[in-house]
């Protein structure tokens, strides 16, 4: 399939014979969450992906062999976008979103090494200098608070940008559930001067990254390397074999 | 029998001399991720190096080709049993993993080491 560029042609493909399955269940797994063509230009700039880059150049060299003193703790790191982002009326100063997650089907058991937030504790939006943060966001009932806040801390990204670890909810509440997961976040911002308050309302930062979610994962599926054990009996026919050769060459 | 291989491989034969330059060994090679049609989701790195093996297999396994038993097992059937049993193949022995960046179906950008992507070294089995 070299020099035809194609995405498409595995589902397509008729039943394979044997010796030609593992070949492409491997080339099937490299592509199976490949998007079309004209599915990346939209998701190319901006912070996401140069938080990724920099993860990447952090933790592989430029040929693409990982560092041997890499931190990222996982073998796969994966950054979702939030799938919706829906505005909430005015409470006061505050300016709210709440913005959903799409976990997808845990498809080939990986396991969640790590989850974190990271969102824009700081806004420039219109002239406007917001402050922002992010919350976990649980449906109303009497025995839930309305919200959990998760502990946070600056990213190394840069200082507008605020890291929040959310690996322990996500764990005990969405990681083993079957069906679809999704987490949802409530994203709130506050002009930093109380003046600018009324003048704020009808901006709408929807249209900038304010919010993306990282999973450091491992993938449980792969076999552990089993360690290249020489039958016994093998053991002792190689034995018997060599003293034999031996005696014969001398 | 054994006796007659033994007496050939004690020393090295016409054959073998001419084979020695094209004996099983690790080549570069890299290709580059536009090639194989995939640049329009894989980010990072632009290029690929896959490497691969390629030579005979030599009549004798040494030790530095990391042959299994079945190898040398294989390679006496060969000799003295039956021909139609192939010689054992020059493949690769060791891999290294290899770090991607890329564009999932639904937006999401993933980082992802893929174990078994980079032959570093050969074997015949």
């Amino acid at each position: 399939e070299v020099g035809q560029p194609s995405t498409t042609f595995l589902p397509e493909s008729p039943t394979l014979p044997p010796a030609e399955t593992s070949t492409m269940r491997l080339v099937e797994k490299l592509l199976e969450e490949a998007p079309g063509k004209e599915q990346r230009k939209p998701h190319l700039e901006g912070p996401p992906l140069q938080y990724m880059l920099e993860l990447y150049q952090r933790s592989a060299d430029s040929d693409g062999h990982p560092r041997e003193n890499r931190t990222i703790g996982a073998r796969m790191v994966r950054l979702l976008m939030p799938s919706a982002n829906i505005a909430r009326p005015l409470r006061g100063s505050w300016y709210t979103r709440i913005l959903n997650f799409l976990l997808g089907r845990n498809r080939v058991a990986y396991q969640l090494v790590k989850a974190t937030v990271v969102y824009r504790h700081q806004l420039h939006l219109a002239h406007f200098n917001l402050s922002c943060y992010v919350e976990l966001w649980v449906p109303k009932s009497p025995n839930n608070p309305s919200s959990v806040r998760g502990s946070s801390k600056l990213s190394l990204m840069s200082q507008t940008w605020t890291e929040m670890d959310l690996t322990q909810h996500i764990q005990q509440k969405l990681w083993n559930r079957k069906g679809r997961r999704m987490l949802r976040l409530r994203f709130m911002c506050q002009p930093q001067n109380d003046s600018e308050v009324a003048e704020f309302h009808g901006h709408d930062p929807s249209s900038v990254h304010i919010a993306f979610l990282l999973l450091h994962l491992n993938d449980t599926h792969k076999n552990a390397q089993k360690a290249e054990l020489l039958p016994s009996v093998l053991e002792e026919f190689m034995e018997g074999e060599s003293s034999l050769l031996s005696r014969k060459t001398r | 029998q054994v006796d007659s291989v033994a007496s050939d491989v004690s020393g090295p034969s016409q054959e073998q001399d001419a084979s020695e330059n094209n004996q099983c060994s690790l080549h570069p090679y890299t290709v580059s991720f536009r090639q194989l049609g995939w640049d329009h989701w894989i980010i990072a790195p632009h290029h690929y190096t896959p490497n691969y093996c390629k030579g005979t297999c030599p009549r004798v396994l040494h030790y530095g080709l990391n042959s299994p038993n079945h190898a040398i097992i294989q390679n006496l059937i060969n000799e003295l049993v039956n021909q139609s049993i192939p010689q054992p193949s020059c493949v690769p022995y060791k891999y290294d993993a290899m770090s991607v960046l890329l564009i999932e179906a639904n937006g999401s950008i993933l980082y992802k080491e893929h174990e078994g992507m980079v032959a570093q070294s050969c074997t015949c089995r």
